[in-house]
């Protein structure tokens, strides 16, 4: 990626590294849809022999051969039987039974992880700079499980059983499905195991926000990763012919239009078809748009499609507005005629002129990349948001990551719209996903695994999460797209993260296996879904346990208070309290730690003890937090943050409260 | 019903401890144990380092057979997820 090192300080890391580095040792597998092998982001200039414990392979077939591994890409494998069982045999005109990449998602985020530096990277001239990857010494190890009929469970299971076998540190997963049981998702099944075996699981939170309760990928042993914008932008200028001007963003990069006007239609004045405001395939006249900008509708087809449309039936530009499940975001498209992008809002005004003027015009102005947009991070309006649906006493996601408008290695397969009849070929483009933030905490996972091989999963993670940021330098609450409003943890988590504070969090959250399982017998998972989820076949829940959810060291808070009978609207004396437990465990010098918490005013927090000393790195100390609130009508939220500090590190972690 | 003909994949969660004496191997295990439900399917992948067990392609009469079987712990349906 480029902009992102340095919207993330990742040169500021290199003095925090240990001299015991095993960076390069870390190999990250990433189940996607493949890989393109000859992409300069898998260079492997200045690589040592690929570590004796490497179990992996590169497999070889039609269009793939074992020389296209090096010791950067150190595996490339494919599993596809679950889906050729499931459709039909993969026809090989149409995509590659091979770990080759047709689509370039998985070139994008496994590059995005951990790809090599390579100099003079761009999209037709966007967002140019020297691209890497989050941790540019870890290796790569691509597992394609993802085909044009969609990844299948028996595929992602079968190959998360190869990618720890072979040897892999972390696995990312830029995917997901629906929301259910941890005991039928073969993701949160897989990864629970690999977490056991010291792998540290980064997935996508998903792309369902900013509804509430759309997360995948929802367990507690994953890291659960949210997206978020970063200081780059793409703008590009609807001018108006009464002289207005009007800010959208697009990566267009051909021949720009005359700054004279040119006539302007909307699309649904342009068609035949109910839907023809959208732009979809076929639906536009061509006598009624030709030599015209087109404002189409966003929604149902893909926003580089419409441009496709439009383009086809002769329009000389496109202005494409949001709607209201969009709101004010901006995602930057590689579109193939001159187009802009604006939000809801620029989109109501234009509309006004353009239904109100007998004679309207407008032209696009492309104004290339900006850096230093502020403010930044804002959380991405299709950043799927919390509370769990599964378990609303774990708050998720756990942070954010860069996510909107990134810039990696892409495959040479298609252009950058990723559309048939894109012909351009791009070495790099800028896509925007949850799928492209999981990878972006992967390489960090890496890099941090690389740092301190003795630290487990939940370790890095809390790590992670405990060191992120959820205020901007001025003090400002990081902002959510969607509202325009301060986001909260469900929407962020514990923040967003910040690699050098996380080379040196100071104290981590640990979790084990077995605190793992007390957290299922505390869900009253049956023994046979715990010995499914945990291949362990001798576990129990005891009888004399009181097991509770509250019980897991996570290092964020979320407490789901139940609304009192009757309370609904007006409220109730009675007071509820509910109790957690935590232990940190020092991974830093010796030092006392202090407690503070900002309590929202609905909830009493008392910590004890209020200060934990640690005499020598390893030390664990608990703690206990009782949170207390008077009942408050259901579906009501509150937020606060509870920190730990010894004047040097700073480990925070969210509390959300909840009211059901 | 055409729905209880048709067949699709199931992923199968064994409690590998429990093999029979009379196995040496885990997939000979899965693979009769697959057997027992049905003639014709074949084990597409199966499990060993993050999951026990294996998937194979079933009907839903097969696979409700399989989970009373000693041994199974459990007979998830598969499950089509997409890229974020």
């Amino acid at each position: 990626t480029t902009r992102t090192p340095e919207f993330l300080h990742l040169d500021r890391t290199e003095a925090l590294i240990p001299q015991s580095n095993t960076e390069s040792d870390v190999i990250v597998g990433v189940l996607d849809t493949g890989v393109w092998p000859e992409s300069r982001s898998y260079d492997d200039a200045g690589f040592g022999p690929v570590p004796a414990s490497w179990r992996g392979e590169c497999v070889e077939a039609k269009d793939f051969t074992a020389a296209a591994c090096n010791r950067k890409l150190v595996g490339a494998q494919f599993f596809s039987k679950g889906y050729e069982a499931a459709t039909n045999p993969i026809d090989e005109s149409k995509e590659s039974k091979s770990p080759r990449d047709d689509d370039g998602h998985g070139t994008h985020t496994s590059s995005t992880a951990a790809g090599s530096t390579v100099a003079g990277a761009n999209l037709l001239g966007y967002a140019a700079g020297t691209a890497r990857g989050m941790s540019t010494r870890a290796r790569i190890a691509v597992y394609k499980v993802c085909w044009l009929g969609g990844c299948f469970s028996s595929d992602i299971l079968a190959a998360m059983d190869k990618a720890v076998d072979d040897g892999c540190g972390v696995l990312s997963l830029s995917l997901g499905g629906g929301t259910t049981d941890y005991f039928r998702d073969s993701i949160a099944i897989g990864a629970f195991n690999a977490v056991a075996k010291g792998v540290v699981v980064s997935c996508s939170a998903g792309n369902g926000g900013p509804s509430s309760s759309t997360l995948s990928n929802e367990a507690p042993w994953i890291t659960t990763v949210g997206a978020g914008t970063i200081d780059r932008d793409f703008p590009a200028y609807a001018v108006l012919g009464n002289g207005k001007n009007l800010t959208g963003v697009s990566l267009y990069s051909g021949k720009p239009l005359s700054s004279s006007p040119y006539p302007f239609i909307y699309a649904g004045n342009a068609t035949n078809a109910t839907n023809g405001n959208l732009c979809m395939q076929g639906t536009l006249l061509p006598d009624k748009v030709s030599g015209k900008i087109v404002l189409c509708d966003r929604g149902i087809n893909a926003r580089v499609q419409k441009g496709f449309v439009v383009r086809d039936a002769g329009g000389a530009g496109m202005i494409l507005a949001n709607s209201a499940a969009n709101g004010e975001e901006l995602v930057a498209d590689a579109h193939i005629l001159p187009a802009t992008g604006v939000g809801q809002r620029d989109g109501d005004v234009i509309k006004s002129y353009l239904f109100s003027d007998p004679n309207p015009t407008a032209t696009i102005a492309i104004g290339g990349t900006k850096v230093g947009i502020t403010p930044s991070p804002v959380v991405a309006a299709f950043s799927s948001r919390g509370p769990s649906a599964i378990t609303p006493d774990i708050l998720k996601p756990d942070i954010l990551a860069p996510g909107v408008n990134i810039l990696a290695a892409w495959t040479g397969k298609v252009g950058p719209t990723g559309q048939a009849a894109d012909r351009r070929q791009t070495d790099f483009n800028i896509i925007s996903g949850t799928s492209m933030s999981c990878p972006h905490i992967s390489g960090l996972a890496a890099l941090l695994k690389g740092a301190y091989s003795d630290w487990s999963p939940s370790a890095i993670k809390s790590a992670l999460m405990t060191t992120s940021y959820s205020v901007y330098p001025n003090g400002d609450r990081i902002l959510d797209v969607a509202t325009g409003r301060a986001a909260t943890p469900f929407d962020i988590g514990a923040g967003h993260v910040d690699p050098p504070k996380a080379l040196d969090p100071g104290l981590v959250y640990d979790i084990t296996t077995d605190d793992y399982i007390d957290f299922l017998c505390a869900l009253k998972y049956t023994m046979l879904q715990i010995q499914a989820v945990s291949r362990k076949q001798n576990v129990t829940c005891d009888n004399k346990t009181i097991y509770s959810v509250s019980d897991l060291n996570y290092p964020s808070f979320s407490v789901a208070f139940e609304t009192a009978s009757g309370a609904g609207g007006g409220g109730s004396s009675k007071t509820t309290t509910v109790k957690h437990k935590r232990t940190l465990t020092n991974v830093g010098a010796p030092g006392t730690y202090k407690v503070t918490v900002s309590a929202p005013e609905e909830v009493s927090v008392e910590v004890y003890p209020q200060e934990l000393s640690f005499a020598s790195s390893g030390e664990r100390k608990s703690y206990t937090v009782s949170f207390s609130a008077a009942s408050q009508p259901s579906g009501s939220a509150a937020f606060g943050r509870l920190v730990w500090s010894d004047g040097q590190h700073v480990v925070a972690s969210p509390l959300a409260f909840t009211w059901t | 019903s055409l729905a209880e003909l048709r067949k699709k994949t199931y992923i199968v969660h064994m409690a590998k401890a429990q093999m029979p004496a009379a196995f040496a191997e885990h997939s000979r295990w899965y693979d009769a144990s697959l057997r027992s439900v049905s003639d014709t399917a074949e084990v597409l992948y199966t499990y060993d380092t993050v999951a026990h067990g294996f998937c194979a392609r079933l009907t839903p009469a097969e696979a409700r057979a399989l989970e009373d079987l000693p041994g199974v712990l459990a007979v998830h349906p598969e499950v089509r997820y997409e890229l974020h």
